[in-house]
Formats: structure tokens, C-alpha cells, sequence
């Protein structure tokens, strides 16, 4: 009978709740079948307790993220009310190994093109992306000499969803932006998310990109190890939209900045050493008083 | 003021739980009353600290204690939890009382390493309880 089938149903989740990490139930639920309640239990069972061992992100780039943490929330995990922009998810991929390097030519500051290829999968589809940015970690015992400019060319693969092209073939998206490198700069942020944007808005979880520097007045040693010693990370700061996620833009409605299309954001960011990681962009600075 | 006053002539006839001053004393601060009380656990004692990086503590306090008869005038309770009330004491004692629960949450920001080892930011809504009613 009804009653008895939905009984034992309660009583099962109630089992399986009891086993599994509950925090697991915070996940947003997509999909076809996302009218069911059992769906996020099972989708733990099925993963993380029988599946292969955690896999350890990269040192630095957990370092860049726990900034971002101390920036974004309070001692006690509260997220900072005076923040301005409207993500409530940033999200950090390393490429999946090997990266390789096509041929340059580092006397002339033109530096190996690298081909990345970041997978996805954790987006959620009621995560929506605001903004996208290629991280550069910088190692600390490496130190630039001079200040220097560099243009970044950055080249999309078709994305493998369109069936146009053959993976791998650089065929579309070209970008190009210039950054200037300093003195201490810990990280240098490129932003992508003009090219990212209809990728992620597709559902497309497959992103390869092919990057490349030219540096032609920078000293190329030292800042060709910087910039190749470590593959980029891949960061999207996006707005996840489902009722667990904590919303701001209550509180925004009234608030003195209005927002502004993070279209318009394009270009590089870079962060001193000793800073934390820039805040939309933004300058932390305070505008003067007239 | 919480200091205790010392009994009078008609206050030592009574039992001490009833004097006046102890009266006026519970009247103000409620014993066992719905209130906020904390509660601090670290990841690691619920073993996730291999996947939660931050922050390593959470208090997400929570609500106990008895919901007295006027509700409404410390709670803020609707009219509902009044008639509950009254229903529970005049007609059906099945009926529950209302009870103490959370009225008002701060979000709280989580930083996790993802199975693919990719590293989240994310904020929740209504993690930390901050108010407790009666309802």
C-alpha cells in the first residue's frame, strides 16, 4: 500500500543518511531525475566511499584559495558583508596532466605555447558563470628582475560538443591580452571569461586552450621559468543559483554600486606578493572623497 | 539588577523556590527558556577535515529550552503558535506545544577539495542559527 511503501522509504533514507556524509546533501541536484529525494544519497554512496582515494590538489593553488577564503569570509566562516559582487561559488581546476609545450623561441621572448586541457565536471548547472580568469602562480624564490610587458595569445579549441572540428584543433576563439609584470607580483590573473562564457552557458565541460607568451623586453630566464614552471589554474567565480547557496543581491538591491555586466571586466589582473587574491578586479583601494 | 535581595518577614513562610524576589528573579531570566546556545565542533572530529579546508571550526548554535504561554510578546511569535498553545491546554493535550526552533541563520563560506581534486568556494545559506522563536 502507499502509506507502507512510503514508510519504508523514509525509513531507508534514514538509514542512509545515517552512513553517508551529510554534507553531501548541500550538493545541488541537476539533472533529468532531480525530483527525487534519494537521488544525492545515492550519488554519494555510489562515489566517494567505494570510489578510488581523494586525489590532493596543488599546494599553491589550495594557497591562492585560502586567501580568497580569508578575503571573502569571516574568522567564523561568515561570509563578509562588505563585499560588492554577487559570486557565492568560485571554483579552482588544474589542467589535467601532461601539459605540453610546443616550440618557441625564449631569445626573443616568445615562450613555448602550452596546451591545456581543464575538465569541467564540477559545475553544476545552476552554477552560473560571472567570471573566469587563468591564474599564473608565481614561485617566491623567483624573482623578476625588471618590470616588463608581455602580450598573452590564447587560442580555444572547438569545443567537442559543436562536432565541427576534431578535438585538439586550434581553430577558433584567438585572444589576445597584454599584462604588465612587476617586482613581486605572487600572481598574475588573466581573464577569460569573454571566451569561457559561452562554453560554460552550453554546457560545454571540456576546455582546451593553447597559451602562449611573448615577453620581448622582459628578462626571459627568470620569467620563462615563472611562467612555465607550473601549468595556470583555471578559476570561475560564479553565481550558483539553487536555495542552499547563500544570495546577496538582497541585500545589493539598495546598495551604492549597481552591477555591472562582468563582460566588462576584461583584461589582467595581477597580485603583489603579500596581498590577497584581487577582488573582482577591482581596486581594493577606496575612491577619494571630492 | 541579578543580585539576590535578602528575605523579608513574609518571604521566609514561603518555600524558597516561591519568594518574591526568586519569582521576579525567573520572571525576568527564564530558566530552560527557548534560547540560542552554542555548539563548537571542528571537522576533524566529524573526520572531514580531509575534505572541508575551511574554516576548520563551525558553531552552528542551536535552540533549546520550553516555549512559555506568552509567546508572542518575547518571541515574536504568530498567532498561530498562541492558539496552538491554548488548543494544547484547553482541548487536546495530543496536540503538541509549539516548540523552539531557529527563527533566523547567518550563511556560512566553505572552502572544499572536490573529488577531482579541484578546490570550491562556496557559500550556504542558513548554516549558523543566530535568533530562536517559538512556533
Amino acid at each position: 500500500c502507499p502509506a507502507s511503501r512510503e514508510e519504508a522509504q523514509i525509513s531507508v533514507s534514514a538509514k542512509l543518511e545515517s552512513e553517508l556524509e551529510p554534507w553531501s546533501l548541500l550538493q545541488p541536484v541537476d539533472g533529468e531525475h532531480s525530483s527525487d529525494p534519494l537521488l544525492p544519497l545515492f550519488k554519494v554512496l555510489s562515489g566517494s566511499r567505494s570510489g578510488p582515494p581523494r586525489l590532493q590538489p596543488d599546494a599553491r593553488a589550495l594557497h591562492y584559495m585560502k586567501k580568497l577564503y580569508k578575503t571573502y569570509a569571516t574568522k567564523e566562516g561568515i561570509p563578509k558583508s562588505t563585499r560588492s559582487h554577487l559570486y557565492n561559488t568560485v571554483r579552482l581546476f588544474t589542467p589535467h596532466p601532461p601539459q605540453k609545450f610546443a616550440s618557441g623561441d625564449r631569445g626573443t621572448g616568445i615562450f613555448p605555447s602550452a596546451d591545456l586541457l581543464f575538465n569541467l565536471d564540477r559545475v553544476a548547472a545552476v552554477e552560473h558563470l560571472l567570471r573566469s580568469v587563468l591564474l599564473y602562480t608565481l614561485n617566491s624564490s623567483v624573482s623578476l628582475s625588471s618590470a616588463g610587458k608581455c602580450v598573452c595569445s590564447l587560442v580555444m579549441a572547438e569545443p567537442r560538443a559543436s562536432g565541427k572540428a576534431l578535438p585538439g584543433a586550434p581553430s577558433s576563439f584567438p585572444f589576445s591580452s597584454q599584462l604588465e609584470l612587476r617586482k613581486n607580483f605572487r600572481w598574475i590573473e588573466i581573464d577569460v571569461t569573454s571566451l569561457l562564457q559561452p562554453l560554460v552557458a552550453s554546457n560545454e565541460r571540456s576546455v582546451h586552450m593553447f597559451v602562449n607568451f611573448t615577453c620581448p623586453k622582459a628578462g626571459p630566464g627568470r620569467l620563462s621559468s615563472a611562467l612555465l614552471s607550473e601549468p595556470p589554474s583555471l578559476i570561475l567565480y560564479l553565481n550558483d543559483t539553487s536555495a542552499q547557496a547563500h544570495h546577496r543581491w538582497y541585500s545589493l538591491r539598495y546598495g551604492k554600486r549597481s552591477l555591472r555586466d562582468p563582460g566588462q571586466r576584461r583584461g589582467v589582473a595581477a597580485c603583489p606578493a603579500g596581498e590577497g587574491p584581487a577582488e573582482g578586479g577591482r581596486s581594493p583601494r577606496p575612491r577619494p572623497r571630492r | 539588577g541579578r543580585e539576590t535581595l535578602s528575605p523579608g518577614p513574609l518571604e521566609s513562610l514561603l518555600p524558597a523556590s516561591f519568594t518574591p524576589s526568586q519569582h521576579f528573579k525567573r520572571f525576568l531570566f527564564p530558566h530552560d527558556e527557548c534560547e540560542l546556545l552554542d555548539f563548537r565542533l571542528s571537522f576533524r572530529q566529524l573526520r572531514w577535515d580531509h575534505w572541508i579546508v575551511a574554516p576548520q571550526r563551525y558553531n552552528p548554535r542551536f535552540c533549546k529550552g520550553g516555549c512559555p504561554r506568552a509567546v508572542r510578546h518575547r518571541y515574536g511569535s504568530p498567532l498561530h503558535t498562541v492558539v496552538q498553545n491554548i488548543i494544547y491546554e484547553k482541548l487536546d493535550a495530543s496536540v503538541p506545544r509549539p516548540s523552539c526552533v531557529p527563527a533566523a541563520y547567518n550563511p556560512l563560506s566553505v572552502l572544499t577539495i572536490e573529488p577531482d581534486a579541484s578546490i570550491a568556494y562556496k557559500e550556504y545559506e542558513n548554516m549558523i542559527a543566530t535568533r530562536c522563536t517559538c512556533r
